[in-house]
């Protein structure tokens, strides 16, 4: 995996590393990057729709992809962590120093399993407490309306929170929007202060419930029947979350071992 | 001076100073300090699994000796003049002013962590962008 001059302007694979060293310098590298060991992500498709808008975001930001774009990331031009072309798309960019999507493990959680398209919970047992969260963006997909009706909803998100007996769960309001039947697209829900409690207690993390209200006639409906894609729809469709942090200045500073 | 003049009578070729230079003395002499090339291919790794992008990256390094002049050299500090006064003075004592990064740049890296949830990172100070005398 490490490739040197040879002298002759030509570049060779470093083939005299003992097979001990070479881990060793893997796990220096891991360190580096901040992580304990190598990940092992379960099945990880790149086609679902949390990979997918990072790739897209990772590509934007590094022109067309092609690797030797990264030299681009230049400190001294770039101050920020993120390039400024997309801080009209996402202002929180420009302040950021990671940017993580989280997928919905709702299938973990017993209590929420039952009603797995209108709850969420994204896992943030790999977040750092020293990470200060800048915003949080939950990702809708909203298909037409089929029912051919001309009317708005109201999309409310509520944090499930523990009640005062073991069994009982409560609804704090988090965030609402209003969409038209006829909206096709991804609706962003701002969950700044759930992501921002969940990264400083990640025991407070129960998930989310989302409420659907048609505004005509106060019915409460599913979010299917207004074309919100749920977890039977398009995988690059699926409900996810991205989480913009900020790292304490103490992270970057390389601990001595 | 009077070894630098000594210098020039041998030399017989210097290809340029990215090669080492090639003395009649049939002695092989440390080119000056330089960037050279360094490329950690991830994929090579075994790390394409949890990794997306890059593939890899060009980490670069710096080698090569600083020597007077130190004009030859890339970026030499004004220490480094004297680090190297010194080391001509006391040469068993004294180390040479020391080849190495003068700027730094970051790399993003794109990966998957244990809950399949894909985070992207800038790491900063990964890559070398230029070398010098210090």
């Amino acid at each position: 995996g490490f490739y040197t001059d040879n002298g002759l302007e030509q570049s060779v694979m470093v083939s005299r590393i003992p097979h001990r060293v070479k881990k060793e310098f893997q796990q220096e590298i891991l360190t580096l990057m901040g992580l304990h060991h190598k990940p092992k992500p379960r099945a990880p498709g790149k086609e679902t729709s949390a990979p997918r808008f990072m790739i897209d975001l990772y590509n934007k930001l590094h022109g067309s992809g092609a690797s030797g774009s990264i030299e681009d990331d230049d400190e001294d031009e770039h101050p920020h962590f993120f390039s400024r072309t997309l801080e009209n798309e996402m202002p929180k960019l420009n302040s950021s120093d990671v940017i993580m999507s989280f997928v919905n493990h709702v299938h973990k959680i017993h209590f929420l399993r039952h009603e797995r398209d209108r709850t969420f919970f994204f896992d943030f047992g790999e977040v750092s407490p020293q990470e200060t969260v800048t915003g949080a963006e939950l990702r809708l997909y909203k298909a037409k309306d089929r029912r051919g009706r001309h009317t708005t909803y109201h999309i409310e998100v509520f944090t499930i929170q523990q009640g005062v007996d073991e069994q009982d769960k409560i609804l704090v309001p988090e965030t609402n929007h209003l969409v038209s039947s006829d909206f096709e697209g991804w609706i962003l829900m701002n969950v700044t202060n759930a992501a921002d409690s969940w990264t400083i207690m990640p025991a407070s993390n129960m998930g989310l419930y989302l409420k659907i209200t048609d505004m005509s006639t106060g019915q409460e409906l599913r979010p299917n029947h207004i074309g919100i894609v749920g977890h039977r729809g398009d995988p690059d469709k699926q409900a996810f979350l991205v989480c913009f942090f900020k790292m304490s200045q103490q992270l970057h500073v390389r601990r001595t071992r | 001076s009077a070894r630098r003049q000594m210098d020039t009578r041998t030399a017989v070729s210097h290809r340029d100073d990215s090669h080492w230079t090639w003395r009649r003395t049939r002695r092989y002499v440390r080119p000056v300090c330089r960037r050279k090339t360094m490329y950690v291919d991830f994929e090579d790794l075994g790390w394409q699994s949890w990794i997306i992008a890059p593939e890899g990256y060009s980490a670069f390094y710096c080698d090569g000796d600083c020597i007077f002049p130190l004009g030859l050299n890339m970026n030499a500090t004004n220490h480094a003049i004297v680090q190297l006064l010194l080391h001509t003075v006391k040469s068993q004592t004294m180390p040479k002013p020391c080849c190495s990064p003068t700027k730094l740049s970051a790399i993003s890296v794109l990966y998957f962590d244990d809950n399949s949830n894909v985070i992207l990172k800038k790491y900063r100070s990964m890559k070398v962008k230029a070398c010098g005398c210090h």
